[in-house]
C-alpha cells in the first residue's frame, strides 16, 4: 500500500483546500522557511490519529486549525483525508476538528472513531509513528537517548 | 515473553549492523543488552566503532556522526517491521555531501518497497526524488503547493 | 536591583526589535515582562510578529524562523553587553538560502567590532568569510588543518 | 581585543600540536563529518574555563584527551593555548590536565588559577559563554526556553 493523495482544508496555513498526489518511491519537498511544508506532514500525522497537540506543535488543540491572516478571518475547523492505495482498493480516512476540540472522523466516508482508525492503519501496516515518522531537529538526539528508553523502542517493536 | 524480546533485539542487531556498514562505508556497530544477566530489565546499548576510529562514548560522536547514526538505528527497527511510508523532515541537515550520498544509497534500496516523503532543503537529497512539490507562501500566511518536474531537480537552489 | 533589571530588559527589547527587523525583513518583535506587576518575580516573554502573518506561540514558528528568532534573541543581548568574539557551529543548518543571506548581512555589520569563528557546511555562509580553514582526517581519528585561500571561497565544496 | 592564535596539543582528536591562527572579521571554519571542527570550538571553551565535562560534550573528564587510534597510543595530557591581542599586548592563557583530571592554569607563562585566567577573560571583555556561543544543535531551542529560564538570562547580562 502506499499514500495516494492527501486532501488539507483548514489545517494550519491551509486556509482553503489543497490537494496533493503523492506517488510511490521518493516524494521530496521542498521550499523556504516557514513556507509550510512541515504542515504538511504534520496534516498527516494529524490524520492517522495523532492526539498529543504538543506533537504537532501546538498549545492547544485550535492551534491546529487556521488562525487567519490579513486577509482572512480564522477558520472554524480544520480537514484532513488521507487516501491509501491498498493493491488497488482505495482506503479513505478523514478527521475534522472544531474549535472546542471535538474531532469527527470518517473510513471510506462512513462515520467512525479513532479507534477504527487505528485498525484500518494497522491493516495497512501502519503503526507508531517513531517508527517511520523523524520529526524535524530530533535527528541528532534518538542514538544518545538512555539504554531504558532504547530497551522500550525495541521492546515495541516486537 | 523474554525470548520474544531476545529474537526481536537480535534481528534487529543484525540489520543495524548492515546498515551502519551502508551509511559509514566500514566501521562496526551493535546493538546489545547492558546486562546480559537480566533479561527482563535490562536496558539496551549502542556501541559503535567509526571506520579508522577508536569505540568511543556516543556523546563524543559529531552531530553528523550522531545523525547518521540515529537514522541507522531507526532504519535497523523500520527494517524489523516495515511500515508502507517514511517520513523524514530535514534529516539531512547536519549531513556533509558525502554523508547524504551514503544516505541516497540506502534510501534507493529502500523505496522499492517503501514511500517516502522527505523534506529537504539541500539540493544534493533532490538527486533521490520521484516526485518534487514546492511549497511557497505567494500570500504571507497561505502556503500554496506546486509540482516541479523531476528532470528540473539540478536547477532547482532549495 | 529593579531599575536595572528594567533598564537592561529595555535596551536589549530595543536591539531585539532591531536585529528582527534585519533579520527578517519586516514584522516585529518585543521582549516584554510576563507580569508587568510583579516586577522582580516576573518572567519574560518574547512575541514575534513575521511578515505578513499574525502574532502567534512560539510553538507553532518553523525550524528555520524558530533558529533565525533563537539568533535574534542571543545577539540582541550580546549587543547589549559586546564580547570580543562570537562563536557559531552550523546556526545555518536549519536556514534556507535567503534567510542565511539576512544572518550573512548581519554579521558583515558586526563584524567590524566583533571577531567571528563559524563552521558551517553551506557554501552560502562561505561569503562572509576573512579566513577559511578547512579541517581533516587525513589519518583517521586525526585532526588536520589546512587554510585556504579566500578567493577559493566560491569553489569549496563543505 | 580578539584571538590571534590556539595552540592544540593533546586535546581530543589532536594528537600531535597543531597552531592555528586567526583574523579581525569573519573566520569559517568547514570540513567533513566527524574531521574536528567542534573540536577546536571545545578546544578554545575548555582553554578559558569550562569545568564543565559535559559542555565538552564528555562524560569523564579523560574524554577531552587524545585517547589513541589504530597506530597512536591514548596521550597522558591534553593542553590548550590562547593567544589574545589586546590592542598590541599579548596575553597568553595555558591550560593543561592530566588523566587524573587535575588542570594547571598559566596567564602568560606564570603559575595561576582559574580565577586568574577568568579575570584576565573580564579584562578581555570574555564573559559567560552562553552570550557568545552556540552549539552545534543548540540554535532551534533557545527562543522557546521558559519565560524564568529567559529572564534569568537578561538579568545575569545586566
Ligand atoms: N493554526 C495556524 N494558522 C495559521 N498559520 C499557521 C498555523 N499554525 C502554523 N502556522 C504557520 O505555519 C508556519 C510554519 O510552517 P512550517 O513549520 O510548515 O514551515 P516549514 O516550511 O517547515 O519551514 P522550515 O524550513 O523553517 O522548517 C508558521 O510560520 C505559521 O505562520
Ligand atoms: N578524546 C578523544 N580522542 C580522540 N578522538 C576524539 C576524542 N574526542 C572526540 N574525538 C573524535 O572527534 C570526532 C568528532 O569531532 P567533531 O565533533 O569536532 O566533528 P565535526 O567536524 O564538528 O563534525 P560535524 O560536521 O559532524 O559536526 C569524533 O568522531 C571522535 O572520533
Ligand atoms: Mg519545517
Ligand atoms: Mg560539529
Amino acid at each position: 500500500p502506499y499514500l495516494k493523495k492527501i486532501d488539507i482544508f483548514g489545517f494550519k496555513s491551509f486556509p482553503s483546500r489543497i490537494e496533493i498526489f503523492f506517488k510511490k518511491g521518493a516524494n521530496l519537498i521542498i521550499g523556504p522557511n516557514g513556507s509550510g511544508k512541515s504542515n504538511v506532514l504534520d496534516a498527516l500525522i494529524w490524520g492517522i490519529g495523532e492526539t498529543k497537540i504538543s506533537s504537532l506543535r501546538g498549545g492547544k488543540t485550535e492551534d491546529i486549525i487556521f488562525s487567519g491572516n490579513r486577509k482572512k478571518k480564522p477558520l472554524a475547523a480544520a480537514e484532513v483525508s488521507l487516501i491509501f492505495d491498498n493493491e488497488g482498493e482505495e482506503v479513505r480516512l478523514f478527521r475534522k476538528a472544531y474549535r472546542d476540540g471535538e474531532s469527527v472522523f470518517r473510513v471510506n466516508s462512513k462515520r467512525a472513531r479513532l479507534k477504527d482508525i487505528v485498525e484500518e492503519l494497522y491493516k495497512l501496516g501502519i503503526g507508531d509513528r517513531k517508527y517511520f515518522f523523524i520529526e524535524q531537529g530530533m535527528i541528532g538526539n534518538i542514538i544518545t537517548m538512555g539504554h531504558l528508553e532504547k530497551r522500550i523502542l525495541i521492546e515495541e517493536a516486537a | 515473553s523474554r525470548s520474544r524480546f531476545l529474537t526481536t533485539l537480535e534481528k534487529i542487531n543484525e540489520n543495524f549492523k548492515r546498515i551502519y556498514q551502508t551509511l559509514f562505508k566500514g566501521g562496526s556497530a551493535e546493538i546489545k543488552l547492558l546486562d546480559e544477566t537480566d533479561i527482563l530489565n535490562s536496558g539496551v546499548e549502542i556501541k559503535v566503532k567509526l571506520p579508522g576510529k577508536k569505540l568511543q562514548n556516543l556523546q563524543l560522536l559529531s552531530g553528523g556522526e550522531k545523525a547518521l547514526s540515529s537514522l541507522a538505528f531507526i532504519f535497523s527497527m523500520f527494517l524489523y517491521k516495515p511500515s508502507p511510508i517514511c517520513v523524514l523532515d530535514e534529516v539531512d541537515a547536519p549531513l556533509d555531501e558525502a554523508n547524504i550520498e551514503n544516505l541516497m544509497v540506502l534510501i534507493n534500496e529502500m523505496k522499492t518497497n517503501t514511500q517516502f516523503l522527505i523534506v529537504t532543503h539541500n539540493p544534493k537529497t533532490l538527486e533521490v526524488a520521484d516526485t518534487i512539490y514546492g511549497v511557497t507562501m505567494i500570500e504571507p500566511g497561505v502556503s500554496s503547493i506546486y509540482s516541479i518536474d523531476v528532470s528540473e531537480k539540478d536547477k532547482k537552489i532549495v
